[in-house]
């Protein structure tokens, strides 16, 4: 049975569709099967693992608005072992018409039911949102990953991600949990990184994964030419964190 | 009266925040009335512009939800000519509640329209979303400012905005413009900033500033005093750059 993984935070720009991205192809060379469900309207996750907007003939809001069955919406990446269901810019449309009464929560847990057996990970790539599509999102998952961008804004709107999580818990899906909060674009020559870091360490304890994800350029490169840092540089330290990453995520797997 | 600005980009992290809180207080020093309307749950323009939570007494959603005038909701910073109306993380049920039926996007427009003879100009720092707060914002305002991150992913959302600013002005705010499109975080190390700079300069023409702002770290360290870059560290590259823009912008206005 597929452990169903969101990657989320409402803050925008902190490296969630590049950890969804590279931490799935990462997890897929380790021979582990993977579906990505890009929930974006910006449709990052889909550019990044070269599925092109002309290819997303169903997407995750055809799904969602049950006009397709899951199945017809999985597309196949370059990437072994690794399948992604797309989004388009519709999803802007699709969260305003599913709304955000009390039975609009579960539609992607209900659609991703039927995959639950074929995968061993389903990775959410969230949007810089805590509304309906995030909140179904973790309502559908088993744990949340969260990035960290090693700045002050970042750090600002943790409490409130946390505390949605726990209601979400609480009241929708009593199995979620927090999975780890990665560390992301930690910048050595810039002492704010380090203040940051400290202070996450300090309230996380061990959520705080020991892998910190460098700033590195080839990282925001790599999704130019539709390809996760695997395909596109594995030599970078881009590469290494993300396979760095992915072994300290399954290793923590075998722990629980 | 005033010039209402939003500052708008889906896509998160793309230095919204920075460019409304510096902007703003950029034009205050030059003796411009300037209010500053956050409308984006992480709070960010409030505690960049050292309004904690707990001063953040009435709000932008007690207005929009017409729990008080807009008037009481307005806080004085420490910047002269400088004033704030804050937001906390109630803004998200604000959202839900308000909804996305035809009459649920001219709430901002109404509020802000006693306070225009008041101020030069009004700055509306948005949240990375194109949903209902963000619609309410276009339709409030005369111009449109677009900070673009000198990134891959930035660029691909730009084509959504820009029909998404055109469907407003066509059926909601018709006299809803582009004012310019400023380039951040530019770092001149590595060529996919000039590869970006150089694609939206083609695309763009003269709508893009030549201010360029780069990446500078005083940038990001200034919203943990709470102070804009202009009070924390006048002699950095950021407060150049956001003085330079703020210069570019009115040299436009009086040509215009
Ligand atoms: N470690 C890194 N080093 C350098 N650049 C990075 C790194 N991680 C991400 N980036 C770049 O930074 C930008 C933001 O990252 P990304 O788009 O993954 O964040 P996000 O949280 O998914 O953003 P959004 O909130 O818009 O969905 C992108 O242009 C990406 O290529
Ligand atoms: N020119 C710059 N140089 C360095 N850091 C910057 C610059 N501009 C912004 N930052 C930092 O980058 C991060 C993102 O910027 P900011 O929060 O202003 O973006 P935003 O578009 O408002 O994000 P969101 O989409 O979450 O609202 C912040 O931590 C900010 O301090
Ligand atoms: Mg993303
Ligand atoms: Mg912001």
């Amino acid at each position: 049975r597929a452990k169903v993984l969101a990657i989320a935070n409402h803050k925008g720009g902190v490296g969630k569709t590049t950890t969804a991205i590279n931490l799935a192809t990462a997890l897929a060379a380790s021979n582990k099967k993977v579906l990505v469900i890009d929930l974006d309207s910006q449709g990052n996750a889909s550019t990044g693992l070269g599925c092109p907007t002309p290819k997303r003939v169903e997407t995750i809001s055809d799904v969602l608005l049950n006009r397709t069955y899951i199945q017809n919406a999985i597309y196949s990446t370059e990437v072994d072992n690794l399948s992604l269901i797309p989004a388009t810019t519709d999803l802007v449309n699709t969260e305003a018409e599913i709304g955000s009464g009390a039975d609009s929560y579960h539609l992607l847990q209900e659609a991703i039911y039927p995959l639950r057996s074929r995968y061993d990970y389903i990775i959410i790539d969230c949007a810089p949102s805590l509304g309906t599509l995030t909140l179904n999102a973790l309502v559908a998952s088993d744990r949340v990953m969260i990035p960290l961008q090693c700045e002050f804004f970042a750090l600002e709107g943790l409490n409130h991600l946390i505390q949605t999580i726990s209601s979400v818990k609480r009241e929708l899906n009593s199995d979620l949990d927090i999975e780890g909060v990665v560390l992301t674009m930690y910048d050595r020559r810039n002492n704010l990184s380090e203040l940051v870091s400290q202070d996450v360490r300090t309230c996380f304890g061990d959520k705080v994964y020991q892998t910190v994800i460098p700033r590195n350029v080839r990282l925001s490169e790599a999704p130019s030419h539709g390809k996760p840092i695997l395909l596109y540089d594995i030599h970078s330290a881009g590469a290494d964190a993300y396979l760095a990453l992915s072994a300290e995520f399954l290793t923590r797997e075998t722990l629980q």
